[in-house]
């Protein structure tokens, strides 16, 4: 078991303004060979949908949300920059711990 | 000692684990550690107890984690715990409790996925169970309890982050928590923490219909937001399942409102979504602390309307 890294995987919140659209995200959801990682499912309109995109579908899914007039905002940029702080984070606490 | 842990900091499992053999070693009078089955990977399930004495007397139910990566929730339930230990004989609230109740709390329900969100993929959420037919790993223990299972919100697919499993109660975690209910026999509230999103949910998740204690519910979930609001402007949303984020099957507090436990709450935790799953850690004690209130707010309740 090799660590698992997100060079490149970006989070991007999704806003959808009626049902059709989240049809569509539902759509997006059920395409396995993208490996979306939905952080909150895309259900009611009114509620923002977070979607974890790994670096080589990002073009993809962006493409399809702009393609269907989708609202979208990025979130995170970088995921693994936010883990690499994370990990640095948790080091330097238990160093300062011992 | 648990005055030399870091409540303010992400730890490992074995980290987390210590600690609550500090604190049943520091407050023996109240808190002892039970251990109520092991994960697939074989991992004990580690609950601690918190009694003044009696025997079987009415408790209530606090679990965290079941999600893994939802690290902020195993962070805040070893606070929490801490809370109650510390704040028995100081804060009446507490106390009163205490002295009628126990409290159970289990900090990391998917020791399994913990532990792999530490050495190998911080954004594992499922259990590490093997499916049969499948190179894919884990279940969705919350989408694994037998309330509506099989429903809409949950996957088939063992693939799926939210992939229900073989059959309810497939996961050894799910079943382990379901037997201690079942065998005590005298519940009062189930309440579990989960991030992200600030919600405090109460049932149906599996279908879109309100419960029979819906109002009892709702007043209380809005009191209950309120109190955490009241520490840091923190604001939660108050539904059910269904009306709060989606339909979702297979859910714990489904099961354990079904079941007969009437106070039964979901959690979701800091933020909306800023930082998502990878709250900071400067954000675990003052997400603990407002919890704790919300928290309080439900246990009273449950106190003084047994």
């Amino acid at each position: 078991l090799c660590l698992e890294t997100f060079v490149g995987d970006q989070v991007l919140r999704i806003k959808t303004r009626n049902e059709e659209e989240v049809k569509k995200l539902q759509l997006l959801e059920s395409l396995e060979h993208l490996e979306l990682d939905f952080w909150i499912n895309p259900s009611t309109p009114a509620l923002p949908v977070d979607v974890r995109i790994p670096a080589n579908s990002v073009q993809a899914v962006k493409a399809f949300l702009e393609s269907h007039g989708i609202e979208y905002s990025i979130l995170i940029e970088d995921l693994q920059v936010v883990l690499d702080k994370e990990k640095q984070d948790m080091a330097c606490s238990q160093q300062k711990e011992r | 000692s648990s005055n030399s842990f870091n409540y303010g900091t992400y730890h490992s499992l074995d980290s987390i684990y210590a600690e609550l053999d500090h604190l049943a070693s520091e407050y023996s009078n109240i808190v002892s550690k039970l251990q109520i089955g092991k994960s697939y990977e074989k991992r004990p399930l580690y609950v601690l107890k918190f009694s003044t004495g009696g025997s079987n007397r009415p408790a209530i139910w606090i679990d965290a984690g079941i999600h893994s990566r939802e690290w902020v929730t195993q962070a805040s339930a070893v606070w929490i715990a801490k809370k109650i230990a510390s704040d028995y004989g100081k804060d009446l609230s507490i106390t009163s409790l205490l002295n009628k109740m126990d409290i159970f709390l289990l900090p990391v329900t998917n020791p399994d996925g913990y532990v792999f969100t530490h050495t190998t993929n911080r954004m594992w959420r499922k259990t590490r169970s093997k499916n049969q037919g499948s190179p894919c790993v884990g279940v969705d223990p919350n989408r694994n309890w037998d309330a509506g299972f099989g429903g809409p919100g949950a996957s088939s697919n063992p693939c799926s982050d939210s992939y229900r499993g073989p059959s309810a109660n497939s996961e050894v975690e799910v079943k382990s928590v379901v037997n201690f209910i079942k065998n005590h026999g005298n519940i009062q509230a189930f309440l579990t923490f989960h991030s992200y999103s600030q919600l405090l949910m109460y049932p149906y998740g599996y279908k879109c219909t309100e419960p029979a204690d819906y109002a009892e519910l709702d007043a209380l979930g809005r009191a209950a937001a309120s109190s955490i609001r009241s520490l840091y402007g923190t604001t939660f949303t108050v539904g059910s399942i269904c009306s709060t984020i989606y339909q979702a099957s297979g859910g714990s507090i489904d099961w354990s409102y079904d079941y007969g436990i009437k106070y039964s709450f979901a959690f979701e935790l800091r933020d909306t979504g800023r930082y998502g799953f990878l709250l900071p850690a400067s954000q675990i004690i003052p997400t603990a602390e407002e919890t704790w209130l919300g928290l309080k707010k439900i246990m009273e309740h449950v106190r003084d309307n047994p």
